[in-house]
């Protein structure tokens, strides 16, 4: 999965990628203070592809809210949210709106899936639907945060780390290997890190093609920005 | 002119067309009331697509004729005068579309001065017209003041409209137009009483531009063909030919210079080109600064949805970065030849790149030469590239030379209100093409000295003209052909021309100007000439300049490589006058002077932000 930390302040993203096993579980956001906990597990192809390059992609989700008391597990193939003690299935196939006390959800039929935990934090699924009977691929999710300024300074994860911001520079740009790629060094936690500057894309308003977003990306699993490594967000389920 | 102290006489503008070649003499009659001798100003403002080819001033019945010398010889001739920068002046820049030429002279106490500039051109076609601008300030209310213009066209007037800036319901009917079968007249003669902006003041209403379009009849598949004093000239714009569908990347500018006003004006013209691509059209949009921001990866049909998308695409983002052209051209041209190669584009279809950009490169590759260079190799004559050159800071002479060594043409934007105007008129002009890759063949025995007789393609509402010179004067008639890549099939005209007769359709008319055919292959070989002398290998580079300054020579042509040196009664004085062609590099360098503008610098890559941020982890 790719990962994008858009940065307001500087005009600027920074992206990454992770890779690890297909079926890997990681933390995504986990703010003790609020209880908000999201969670997510790769998939892979359904074989290795020509090229021989293993692709994992975000399959499915679990958020928790301990103080809402409230869970949600977002798969490729349903959702089920955990609600006053009792849990209910939904489908993509179906377009449904939920207003509840402490959480809103609004499913757009086959798309997107958004979600309101109240006085915390607001996100939305997409739903990437690839042809059943592609040889390689198979159906995967999306996870953008839209508003995650209630959450503690203390959050963290992958995503969760940066979302009061990271503090960094960029110098020294020069050629990369791809012309249209340059590469330059980037400051950041304390870390001297070769970057390249390209782009990700972002699918909320195009499903299909994306939209592309300039940003710098950092090789290696995001090592050196993320917090430790890779492995250190791995946990062992949803829950 | 010094107030109540000149009067000005008389004030003729008199132009003539045969086929589309203007030729227009402007006389200017002044007197000097005054009881003491005082400096007469002459200043008029002609097409920047004309050659001046005479300037004459009589003074007390001695004429002073300007004489058109090699630049270079006339500079070193004349040195005191360069030296003393009285060269500087006499040719400016004016606007858009003009430039102007003028001249000062003292004249002795109760005497008379006549002025007579002559200039010449080819009037082009685009939007399916052609313009007649003339542009008149006499400053002062003149006794006899005068446009006239004739037109002669033997394939026929399909239409003509007169219009000028200043006319009011009052002047409005005094221009008057009569428009026969082959022939227009059309006059505008007010009185004193009728320039006068109000009864009894001295000011005039006659201060503006003269506009007179119109365009011929379309009849022959192979086009028209015009054969006078053993020199011919073909006009080919066929009617009702369908379009060819275009594949379209525009590469646009997305630095830090194109902040503000020019950004937004971009991304409206692109909004609204977008809105005009036709379906079966497909298209792409590059965003670049000192990185390139594809809007997808390949180009995309021009669906009602896919053109909504990309619209979305133009709006957002804000300017970052420098400016890489290189980067961003290339990336066009790759995905162009990539979208080729797997045959994603319809088979017959046109392929072109479409770049616009307000800045030098500063980021990334930035030799012009060296981006030239990789720029071509990378098209390979595959597809044409057109350049819009945004604002003064942009090195104009890069993109036009950079546009012709691939099939296209690079434009000047001016920074204005109407910019995004500008922007989708230019669009609007290549936007339909009907043929690609046409051909007019001439009979090799019978004719020679031909101008550019191939063209990369036809546009709608264009006009396409090829001259040449008959080896055989005697010859009445050839065989012409015609053959082009046209929409499903190809194209293929045949077609016998024949010697113009102006007793046919001009029976008892004086006739107009007889060498204007020679004169319209010279006017076009020059300015071809002069192209390849910017674009071609450095060899070819040489033989056309020095063609083309032999050819301005022969035929007391204006050009940037001639000087017309204008002897004054004073010369023992203060030396001659020396009249130069602006080319676009100097009339640009006269704005910047102008406006003093400084090019922005990329230093930095942080500037406000407005869109709320998303952290979010996806696919690929």
């Amino acid at each position: 999965p790719h990962f994008i930390i858009e940065l307001p302040e500087k005009n600027d993203a920074l992206c990454f990628n992770i890779n690890d096993k297909p079926g890997t579980i990681f933390t995504l956001i986990k703010d003790t203070k609020s209880g908000v906990v999201v969670n997510g597990q790769t998939i892979g192809d359904k074989k290795i592809p020509p090229d021989g390059k293993i692709n994992t992609y975000f399959w499915r989700f679990g958020i928790t809210h301990k103080t809402l008391r409230v869970k949600l597990e977002v798969s490729t193939s349903d959702i089920n949210v955990f609600q006053d003690s009792k849990w209910m299935t939904m489908y993509w196939s179906n377009s449904i709106s939920l207003k509840g006390t402490n959480m809103d959800l609004h499913v757009t039929k086959d798309r997107s899936l958004t979600v309101t935990l109240k006085d915390s934090v607001k996100f939305v699924i997409l739903l990437h639907k690839v042809w059943a009977k592609h040889p390689y691929h198979q159906d995967y999710l999306g996870f953008y945060t839209v508003d995650s300024h209630l959450l503690s300074p203390a959050v963290h994860g992958l995503l969760g780390q940066f979302y009061h911001g990271v503090e960094y520079e960029v110098s020294e740009l020069r050629p990369g290997e791809v012309p249209e790629k340059p590469d330059a060094t980037m400051y950041v936690k304390g870390h001297e890190l070769n970057v390249t500057r390209g782009w990700q894309r972002d699918f909320r308003q195009d499903i299909k093609n994306g939209e592309n977003v300039p940003c710098w990306f950092v090789h290696s699993n995001g090592t050196g920005l993320i917090d430790g490594d890779a492995s250190d967000y791995v946990v062992s389920s949803l829950f | 002119a010094n107030e109540a102290q000149v009067e000005v006489l008389s004030v003729t503008v008199d132009c003539t067309v045969t086929s589309r070649f203007a030729h227009t003499v402007m006389t200017s009659v002044a007197l000097n009331k005054a009881n003491v001798s005082q400096e007469i100003f002459f200043k008029v403002e002609l097409p920047k697509t004309a050659f001046i080819t005479n300037f004459s001033m009589e003074i007390e019945g001695q004429v002073y004729v300007g004489e058109v010398k090699e630049k270079e010889k006339a500079k070193k001739q004349y040195e005191k005068a360069v030296s003393s920068g009285q060269t500087a002046g006499l040719v400016k820049a004016s606007g858009r579309k003009m430039e102007s030429f003028s001249v000062s002279v003292n004249i002795a106490a109760k005497s008379n001065v006549t002025f007579i500039l002559t200039y010449e051109e080819l009037l082009q076609r685009k939007l399916g017209q052609y313009e007649i601008l003339t542009r008149v300030q006499p400053k002062s209310l003149v006794q006899d003041f005068k446009i006239m213009t004739n037109i002669y066209e033997p394939q026929g007037i399909a239409f003509l409209d007169a219009h000028a800036t200043f006319l009011t319901n009052d002047l409005l009917p005094l221009v008057d137009k009569t428009v026969t079968d082959k022939k227009a007249h059309i006059s505008f003669s007010p009185t004193v009483e009728q320039q006068r902006k109000c009864p009894g003041c001295d000011g005039t209403l006659i201060d503006g531009d003269f506009v007179i379009k119109y365009d011929v009849n379309r009849g022959e598949r192979f086009g028209d063909i015009q054969i006078v004093n053993g020199y011919f000239v073909h006009f080919f714009a066929p009617p009702g030919l369908p379009r060819v569908p275009k594949n379209i990347v525009f590469v646009t500018d997305n630095s830090w210079s194109m902040s503000g006003r020019k950004l937004q004006q971009s991304k409206d013209a692109l909004v609204h080109i977008l809105s005009d691509l036709h379906e079966e059209d497909y298209f792409a949009v590059i965003k670049f600064d000192h990185i390139v921001l594809p809007w997808r990866d390949s180009l995309s049909k021009a669906t009602k949805e896919n053109v909504e998308e990309g619209k979305t695409f133009v709006r957002k983002h804000h300017p970052v970065g420098g400016t890489d052209i290189n980067l961003g051209v290339l990336r066009g041209v790759d995905m162009l030849v990539k979208d080729r190669q797997e045959n994603r584009l319809p088979e017959r279809s046109v392929d072109m790149v479409i770049l616009l950009t307000d800045g030098m490169p500063v980021s990334g590759e930035t030799n012009t030469k060296k981006i030239q260079e990789n720029v071509q190799s990378a098209i390979g004559g595959k597809m044409s590239l057109f350049s819009l050159g945004f604002g003064n800071d942009v090195d104009y002479s890069f993109l036009d030379v950079m546009s012709k060594q691939n099939k296209g043409i690079a434009r000047r934007i001016f920074e204005a209100s109407d910019a995004a105007l500008q922007l989708q008129g230019f669009y609007d002009e290549i936007a339909s093409p009907l043929l690609s890759e046409v051909e007019l063949r001439y009979p090799d025995n019978a004719v020679d000295s031909l101008t550019k007789n191939h063209f990369n393609h036809l546009f709608n509402g264009s006009e396409i003209v090829v001259a040449g010179r008959l080896t055989d004067n005697d010859l009445d008639n050839f065989l012409v052909e015609v053959l082009g890549q046209g929409f499903e099939e190809d194209y293929k005209a045949e077609g016998q021309a024949s010697t113009l007769d102006q007793e046919v359709p001009y029976p008892n008319e004086e006739y107009i100007f007889g060498d204007f055919t020679e004169r319209l292959w010279a006017y076009l070989t020059i300015q071809q000439l002069l192209d390849k002398s910017k674009s071609g290998d450095p060899a070819e580079k040489v033989n056309a300049t020095a063609k083309a300054l032999e050819m301005s020579l022969q035929y007391n042509f204006v050009t940037p490589l001639t000087s017309m040196v204008v002897t004054k009664p004073e010369t023992e004085e203060t030396g001659p006058l020396i009249a130069d062609k602006l080319t676009e590099e100097e009339r640009q360098q006269a704005e910047r002077n102008r406006y003093q503008h400084v090019p922005p610098v990329f230093s930095s890559y942080q500037h406000t932000y407005h869109a709320p941020p998303t952290q979010y982890v996806d696919g690929d």
